[in-house]
C-alpha cells in the first residue's frame, strides 16, 4: 500500500481493533468453539451419503443453498459489528457483503473441517466430497474442500482467523463501491490489524502473504460458485425461483 | 432498494433474524 496513505495508528489501538474484531467474529459463529469440541466428528455411514446422493439434483441444491444463507446471516451480523462498517453508506455495505460473504463463509469452513478424513461438518454430521455429488459440480465441490484443507494447514487462531475475515469482507477493490477511500481506509486499519495479530501470535515472515495468497483463491471459488449457479438456473429457473431463500438470490441470483 | 430488500432488513434490523 502506499505510506503516504497509511493510516497511523498506536500498537494500543491495533490491540483494541482485534480484541473487538475477535469477540464479533466469536459472537457470530455459527458454532461455538465449546460447541465443535463436543462434537463427535462422526462421519455421514454409507446409506446415508447414498441417501444424499440419490436425491434429486434440486432437492440438493436448494438443501446446499438454505445451509449457506444461514452461514452468510451470521456473516451478516459480524460485519455489521466491525467498526466503521456501518459508518459506511448503504449501497457500500451491500457491495462489500455481496462480494465478501461467501468467502468469509469458506474462511470460516476451516473451523468445521476434518483435515485427517477430508470431511466438512454439514447437516449433522461430517460429510466428504461424495455426499455433495447429487450437486453435479464434483469440480467446484473438491476445490472447496481443497481450500478448506489449506487453509486448515495454515492452523489460525480464532484471532487470526477473525481480523482476516474482517479483511476480507473489507476489500477496497470491489466493483461499484461509491466511497471507495473510506473502505480503503478501513481495510489499511484492518491490514495493519492482520499484521499486528501475525507478529503477536509469532508467525513466520511469509504468514501475510500466504493469505494475501488465499484472497486469489477465495475470489476464483467464489467467481465459480455464481457461475455454477447460472447454469443450474438455466435448467431450473423455477425451482430457484420458488424454493431458494431469498438472501441467497438477492445475493448470488442478478 | 427492492433488488436488496433482505439485505436492506438485515442491515436496519438491531438484530438479524438468526438465533445469535
Amino acid at each position: 500500500s502506499d505510506g503516504d496513505t497509511s493510516p497511523t495508528v498506536s500498537m494500543a489501538e491495533l490491540d483494541h481493533l482485534v480484541q473487538t474484531i475477535s469477540k464479533s467474529h466469536l459472537e457470530t459463529c455459527q458454532y461455538l468453539r465449546e460447541e465443535l469440541q463436543q462434537m463427535s466428528w462422526q462421519k455421514f455411514p454409507q446409506d446415508e451419503v447414498e441417501s444424499y446422493q440419490s436425491k434429486p439434483r434440486e432437492v440438493m441444491w436448494q438443501l446446499c443453498a438454505v445451509k449457506i444463507t444461514e452461514a452468510i446471516q451470521y456473516v451478516v451480523e459480524f460485519a455489521k459489528r466491525i467498526d466503521g462498517f456501518m459508518d459506511l453508506c448503504q449501497n457500500d455495505q451491500i457491495v462489500l457483503l455481496k462480494a465478501g460473504s461467501l468467502e468469509v463463509v469458506l474462511v470460516r469452513m476451516c473451523r468445521l473441517f476434518d483435515s485427517q478424513n477430508n470431511s466438512v461438518y454439514f447437516d449433522g454430521k461430517f460429510a466428504g466430497p461424495d455426499v455433495f455429488r447429487a450437486l453435479g459440480c464434483d469440480d467446484l465441490i473438491a476445490s472447496v474442500f481443497d481450500f478448506a484443507s489449506s487453509m486448515c494447514s495454515l492452523r489460525l487462531s480464532e484471532d487470526e482467523l477473525a481480523v482476516f475475515s474482517a479483511f476480507l469482507l473489507l476489500s477496497a477493490d470491489r466493483s461499484w463501491l461509491q466511497e471507495k477511500l473510506q473502505v480503503e481506509k478501513l481495510q489499511q486499519k484492518t491490514q495493519l490489524a492482520l499484521q499486528h495479530v501475525l507478529q503477536k501470535n509469532r508467525r513466520e515472515d511469509g504468514a501475510l502473504n500466504k493469505l494475501r495468497c488465499k484472497v486469489s483463491a477465495l475470489r476464483s471459488l467464489c467467481t465459480r460458485h455464481t457461475e455454477t449457479l447460472s447454469a443450474f438456473r438455466a435448467v431450473y429457473p423455477d425451482v430457484v425461483r420458488t424454493h431458494f431463500p431469498p438472501l441467497y438470490k438477492e445475493l448470488f441470483g442478478a | 432498494k427492492e433488488k436488496h430488500k433482505i439485505l436492506h432488513q438485515l442491515l436496519q434490523n438491531s438484530t438479524s433474524p438468526v438465533d445469535l
